[in-house]
């Protein structure tokens, strides 16, 4: 999913 | 981002800034465990490697920049300051970290989104996060010193692993396709793992309430 690939949290 | 997830990054910023200022003033690290300080090194070293690959947001390079930096500088106070480096409980704090790095790392091998290196390293770190304070709570159990370990780094480390949590639930509820698994499964364990801590760094202050009291 696009969630799993873009980690933007730190 | 929302202000839950702001507001999470600043408490664990600020978390990081207390210790490290309270090292310094104070001149001792008594009570504080290397080891969790350098599991939390490979944490942040092995998630923000993506920093050569995929770039998200001035603000998230930054931050990626500091956390790395301000990790190390507090193992260099620890190791390597001429007078901060005697006041580590080197002989108590004996935690074998390769049992919490080696099963994470398999553990991230086999349960990924995806099988490549930064994912995998990824998905590595968030695992190792969620356990990384096992050996500050198994030193905190030993000797019961809560000297370097404020209540600011406490009361600031829980806020920013409550507000993580408030950034999901929000995230869940107002973005379309937020959904991660393994982020979810891990914090929540972390927070458990915490909350165990918190329960623990109580307990010793109470104690040592009780021996400073005046006859």
């Amino acid at each position: 999913g696009p969630a799993a690939s873009s980690h933007d949290e730190l | 981002m929302n202000i839950f997830r702001f507001a999470g990054d600043m408490t664990h910023l600020c978390s990081i800034i207390v210790l490290l200022l309270k090292i310094q003033a104070t001149k001792s690290c008594a009570g504080l465990s290397l080891r969790t300080q350098e599991l939390y090194a490979i944490v942040f070293v092995s998630r923000y490697l993506d920093l050569f690959f995929t770039f998200i947001s001035m603000y998230n390079v930054i931050m990626k920049l500091i956390f790395i930096s301000s990790s190390f500088c507090i193992i260099w106070y620890m190791r390597c300051h001429r007078i901060v480096a005697q006041t580590y409980d080197r002989e108590q704090d004996t935690f074998r970290v390769a049992f919490l790095v080696v099963p994470c790392f398999m553990l991230s091998l086999m349960i990924n989104h995806e099988f490549s290196f930064t994912e995998v390293l990824w998905t590595f770190s968030i695992y190792l996060e969620a356990v990384a304070i096992l050996p500050q709570l198994v030193l905190l159990q030993r000797t019961f010193n809560i000297d370097t370990l404020t209540s600011n780094y406490i009361f600031l480390l829980g806020a920013y692993r409550a507000l993580y949590m408030l950034n999901w639930i929000y995230r869940y509820f107002t973005e379309r396709d937020y959904s991660q698994w393994i982020v979810w499964t891990s914090g929540t364990l972390q927070t458990a793992t915490y909350c165990d801590f918190f329960y623990y760094y109580i307990l010793s202050w109470r104690k040592n309430e009780r021996l400073s009291l005046p006859s």
